[in-house]
C-alpha cells in the first residue's frame, strides 16, 4: 500500500 | 508535490532542452557521451514499465514519455544524424560502459524490496542511473575545451539529484514518507559523483574562465 512513495518520482 | 520535487523535475528537464538545443541548433554533439545517453535510455525504459500497470497522475505520465522520447531521440541524433554523428567524440568515450550495465543487475538481483520483475527493474534503474554519468564525466576530464552548453548540461543533471535529495528530506518529515535506502542510497551515491564538477563547475564561473577539468 505505501509502494508509490517513491514510485511516483521520476 | 512538494517545491524541491518540482524544481528538480524542471532542473532534469531544463538539462534535456540544454542538451537538445547544442544538437538542434549548434548540430553538434562534441564532449557528449554516448555511452552515458544510452545508459539513460536503459534507465527510462526499466523503470517506467509502470506507465503500463499504473496510474499517478497526467503530470507523471506526461514527464515519464517526456523523459522517454528525448532520450531515444539524442541517441538516434548522436548515432545517425548525418551531420550530427560526425561531431561525436567517439576516441575519448572510452568508459566501458557495459560494465556498470552489468554491475546493475547484479545489485539489482541481490538487493531489492520484492523479487518481481517490475519491482527489480526499478531497482536497477535506480542503480544504473547513479552510476550513468561516470562515461560522461570521463569524457569531460578527457575533452580539452568543455564548450558552455556541455557544462551547463552536466551541472543541471547534478543540480537535479541534489535536488531530489532535499525532496527526500521533506517528504521525509513533512509527508511522513518511511525511510526508503535503496533510491536514497543510489540518489546520495549519484550526486556525490558530482562533487567534483560542482567544484570546478562554480570556481569557473565565480573567475569567470572557461571551464576545465583537472587530468
Amino acid at each position: 500500500k505505501e509502494q508509490p512513495q517513491s514510485h511516483d518520482e521520476l | 508535490m512538494n517545491l524541491f520535487r518540482l524544481l528538480g523535475d524542471m532542473t532534469h528537464l531544463l538539462s534535456i532542452v540544454v542538451l537538445l538545443l547544442k544538437i538542434r541548433t549548434v548540430k553538434s554533439c562534441a564532449g557528449i557521451s554516448l555511452k552515458t545517453q544510452e545508459l539513460y535510455v536503459i534507465v527510462f525504459l526499466t523503470r517506467y514499465l509502470d506507465l503500463f500497470t499504473k496510474y499517478y497522475s497526467v503530470y507523471n505520465t506526461a514527464m515519464k514519455l517526456v523523459f522517454l522520447g528525448t532520450s531515444i531521440g539524442i541517441v538516434w541524433y548522436m548515432r545517425y544524424h548525418k551531420v550530427v554523428k560526425q561531431t561525436y567524440s567517439k576516441d575519448e568515450d572510452t568508459f566501458k560502459h557495459y560494465f556498470l550495465i552489468l554491475l546493475s543487475i547484479i545489485l539489482a538481483l541481490l538487493i531489492h524490496r520484492a523479487f518481481d520483475v517490475i519491482e527489480v527493474l526499478w531497482t536497477f534503474s535506480l542503480y544504473l542511473e547513479a552510476v550513468a554519468i561516470l562515461p560522461q564525466l570521463v569524457l569531460l576530464q578527457k575533452s580539452r575545451n568543455i564548450d558552455t552548453l556541455t557544462g551547463d548540461y552536466v551541472f543541471l543533471l547534478g543540480a537535479y539529484r541534489a535536488l531530489y535529495i532535499l525532496n527526500w528530506v521533506y517528504r521525509f518529515l513533512m509527508e511522513n514518507h518511511k525511510f526508503r535506502w535503496i533510491p536514497w542510497i543510489s540518489g546520495l551515491v549519484q550526486t556525490a559523483l558530482y562533487a567534483d564538477f560542482f567544484y570546478y563547475y562554480i570556481k569557473s564561473w565565480k573567475n569567470r574562465e572557461k571551464l576545465k577539468l583537472p587530468a
